[in-house]
């Protein structure tokens, strides 16, 4: 999957690719203080297509919020809701707005879900939809956060360690592989690393086509930028 | 090729993928410089001229360097100082009457190897009943492995397929191995470095030439066949079985001076054989120019044995003097074509054509291009078809193109040559035969989006009409459809829904054979649509084809007359940045190109952030 950090006020973001075997659960946020766990499992293609490498994509999140009692289980087929031990399943084919004392969701057919979470969190998952067809691609969903400001300073996670900001120099811009994305030198968290200057997309708007965000991209799994590395974030379960 | 001395060409391959008629070519050659000192090395292909590159790299000791396609003026901005020093050239040259040259050189140094890779990507034209697929093979000395692959892929299924090559000698020709099952077809060639020797004991190839692979699918369907794939859709459309429409044909012929000698015998000898191919239900007249114009008879004559008899005799009469007056000439073919139709002394359903030869720009009468094109447009009004065909190479031939493609035909060029006659009789073959008029393809507006053209004035026998598209909705895998159409006896429509095929159950053993070529397909078309439109539009018209031409291209990655592949070749002490390009040739110009600058930058920041993660 595709990791992006976006720093509005300057209009630039930070990106990364996070690639795994396919089955591997990450933690996105984990946030003890507020009792917040975000955690995603990544599918791969149906088959690999000969022009190009294995990719991987999030097929499933599971999102915990242990004060509100309340567990959320989104796949590409459904969206299992559990709150206080009772349980509903929400179909990508609905068109639906749940509101409850604790979490607001919202269910744009064939898009997204929105999910609030009472004084803590607002995010979006959004449902990329490929053609059933498709010889190598299947469906598959994307992570965005939208407010975060009232997690903890102990938020953490492959997201989450983003939340409250980094300090981050960028210099020495020089040509690199691809002529269209130059290379630079990036300081952050004390080491040197190598960046692209490349885009990723933000698909919230336009599902199909996508809007492009410049970014910075840090490679090797975003090594040097996260913290520590990338098996310290893999987890053996959703919850 | 890829030629030099001391070089040792260890590795060609060439490669070609073929599905439902879209061709992706990928050309690998391999060699070692076994000098001591560096050596350049060159790496020469010809390819169609209706293709376009898509990718191109150069591999020198485990580094890779890759073409970029880039907006063609931003790559020229970019790079306008190399341009004026001169450290720059184009890659791209043209070849003959059907090929293109891709041509670079790298300094490699010694004992080192180099993989050039260019790979390119065409529609295959359905002419005379068959698609071609032609490679150009010129390696210039013996091959360690040689060896040219094609796979076809046609879910309509193979009535035919033939391999054979100009290079192919008895000897060669075993080697020569084609399977053909059902739907997909498996050609390959691969000489050992002896059998491409030239004789036992010297090092010159035989290998030197084209290679062709024609076939045909079958057409059980009237209404032709779409497939449907991940949000595109392509239908091709050439029914087989119809009876030809009656044509009303007139002959504009240029007699102006510099026709004169061997063009103008050759005019004769074309005319002649084309004239032995009318039938009797067919209307014909000749329209002589120069400064003047003169016509053979009046009015249209029927294809009697005896009128043609003596149409041929007025053929040999025909001799070149003067001026050219091809605006006075065209109009006076429209007048003898709608006072016919207007009397109806010609048959109501029946394809009304001029075919204008000419080999020079008009310089008598209204010699102003735009004012012939907009004289001759609003004289046809979409009635009848205008075929050109421009004699050699000082020919204006974009005027030629542009106004044929305004009135709904097409335009060529006949080369000066021993084969002019056959050229000429090659075209009027080609289009003579008009099974089917105006042909329209209808599809629900609320289901499809960014159609290519989908209104076509005629169809030829042999031919083959393709429309694309894309749907509105990606998940879609059912589309109904409507063709309408005018045969030599009735209004046809023909009325269908058409599936998305699983194409995991019609190539069960074959990953799936490459990724998206519909949509690659689509993208081809609308490309050559929108180019079509910049040079026949309006102004407002050509503005917007640009802008969407230029998009498609760069998102696509195709090399076209918007674009440029810029590729960056490795430093050395003598170069210690060399850039080359790669452009599309289009009639008119050539292009020259570009080198770039370094931008140094420094930021700091320090912010809240917003994130997500996404995958595309």
């Amino acid at each position: 999957p595709h990791f992006i950090i976006e720093f509005a006020d300057q209009n630039d973001a930070l990106c990364f690719n996070i690639n795994d075997k396919p089955g591997t659960i990450f933690n996105l946020i984990k946030d003890p203080l507020i009792g917040i766990i975000v955690n995603g499992q990544t599918i791969g293609d149906k088959k690999i297509d000969p022009e190009n490498t294995m990719n991987t994509y999030f097929g499933s999140f599971g999102i915990v919020h242990a004060k509100f009692g309340i567990r959320l289980v989104v796949t590409t087929q459904d969206i299992l809701v559990s709150e206080k031990g009772k349980q509903s399943k929400l179909f990508w084919s609905d068109n639906i707005s749940i509101k409850g004392s604790n979490m607001d969701l919202h269910v744009a057919k064939d898009r997204s879900l929105t999910v609030t979470l009472r004084n803590s969190v607002k995010f979006v998952i959004v449902l990329h939809k490929v053609w059933k067809k498709h010889p190598y691609h299947q469906d598959f969903l994307g992570f965005y956060t939208l407010d975060s400001h009232l997690f903890s300073q102990r938020v953490h996670g492959l997201l989450g360690q983003f939340f409250h900001g980094i300090t981050f120099e960028v210099s020495d811009m020089f040509k690199g592989k691809d002529p269209d994305k130059p290379d630079a030198t990036m300081f952050v968290k004390g080491h040197n690393l190598t960046v692209t200057r490349g885009w990723q997309k933000d698909f919230r708007k336009d599902l199909k086509k996508g809007e492009n965000v410049p970014c910075w991209f840090v490679h090797k799994n975003g090594t040097g930028l996260i913290d520590g590395e990338i098996e310290d974030y893999i987890v053996s379960g959703l919850f | 090729s890829v030629s030099v001395s001391e070089i040792e060409l260890q590795n060609v391959k060439i490669n070609c993928m073929v599905t439902s008629r879209f061709a992706h070519t990928v050309m690998t050659s391999m060699a070692l410089n076994k000098a001591n000192v560096s050596q350049e090395v060159f790496f020469d292909v010809e390819l169609p001229k209706t293709a376009f590159i898509t990718n191109f790299s150069m591999e020198i000791n485990g580094n890779t360097y890759v073409g970029v396609v880039k907006e063609k003026e931003k790559a020229k901005k970019q790079y306008e100082a190399a341009v004026s020093s001169g450290k720059t050239a184009g890659l791209v040259k043209a070849s003959g009457r059907k090929m293109e040259k891709f041509s670079v050189s790298v300094n490699i140094a010694a004992n080192s190897n180099i993989t050039f890779t260019l790979t390119f990507e065409e529609l295959l034209q359905r002419r005379l009943g068959k698609y071609e697929l032609m490679i150009r093979v010129k390696p210039k000395q013996l091959v360690q492995n040689f060896e040219i692959v094609a796979d076809v892929f046609e879910p309509q299924g193979i009535t035919f397929l033939n391999a054979h090559g100009t290079f192919i000698t008895n000897e060669l020709l075993p080697l020569v191995e084609k399977t053909v099952t059902d739907k997909r077809a498996h050609v390959s060639f691969s000489p050992t470095l002896d059998q491409q020797r030239k004789c036992p004991d010297c090092d010159g190839t035989l290998i030197d030439g084209d290679f062709f692979i024609n076939y045909d699918v079958n057409r059980e369907d009237m209404f032709g066949n779409i497939q449907i794939v991940n949000g595109y859709f392509v239908h091709f459309f050439a029914p087989a079985d119809f009876p030809k429409l009656p044509k009303n044909v007139v002959f504009v012929i240029d007699r102006s001076g510099s026709m004169s000698g061997t063009k103008m015998h050759q005019t004769h000898e074309g005319l002649k054989t084309i004239l032995n191919e009318l039938h009797e239900e067919d209307h014909f007249g000749f329209v002589t120019f120069s400064g003047d114009v003169k016509a053979w008879k009046p009015s249209l004559t029927t294809a009697t044995k005896e009128n043609l008899k003596n149409a041929e005799a007025f053929v040999e009469t025909i001799t070149a003097s003067g001026l050219t007056n091809i605006n006075d000439a065209v109009l006076f073919a429209v007048k003898m074509l709608k006072d016919a139709m207007n009397k109806k002394t010609v048959p109501e359903n029946s394809a009304s054509m001029i075919i204008l030869l000419t080999d020079g720009n008009p310089n008598e009468g209204e010699s102003n291009i735009q004012s012939i094109q907009n004289n001759v447009k609003n004289a046809i009004g979409g009635e009848m078809t205008l075929f050109c065909l421009g004699f050699g190479y000082d020919v204006s031939y974009t005027f030629l193109d542009v106004m044929a493609k305004q009135n709904n035909g097409l335009a060529r060029r006949i080369y000066e040559g021993s084969d002019a006659v056959v050229q000429l009789q090659g075209f009027y073959d080609e289009i003579a035969n008009v099974l089917l008029s105006d042909v329209n393809f209808q599809y629900p507006e609320n289901s499809v989006n960014s159609l290519t053209g989908s209104k076509f004035k005629q169809l030829f026998n042999g031919s083959e009409i393709v429309v694309a598209g894309r749907l509105n909705d990606n998940m879609m895998n059912d589309l109904p459809f409507e063709v309408t159409a005018q045969s030599v006896e009735k209004d046809l429509v023909f009325v269908g829904n058409a599936t998305a095929q699983d194409w995991k159950t019609i190539f069960p053993d074959q990953e799936y054979i490459f990724g998206d070529f519909t949509e690659h397909l689509w993208a081809y078309l609308t490309i050559q649509n929108l180019l079509d439109k910049i040079e026949k539009g309006s102004p407002e018209e050509k503005i917007k084809a640009t802008e969407d031409a230029l998009e498609l291209s760069l998102k696509y990655n195709f090399v076209t007359p918007l674009t440029s592949m810029v590729v960056t070749k490795p430093e050395t002490e003598e170069n210690p940045e060399d850039t080359f390009i790669a452009d599309k040739l289009t009639e008119d110009q050539r292009r020259h190109v570009p080198q770039a600058a370094g931008v140094t930058l420094q930021r700091t920041y320090t912010s809240s952030v917003t994130n997500w993660v996404d995958s595309d």
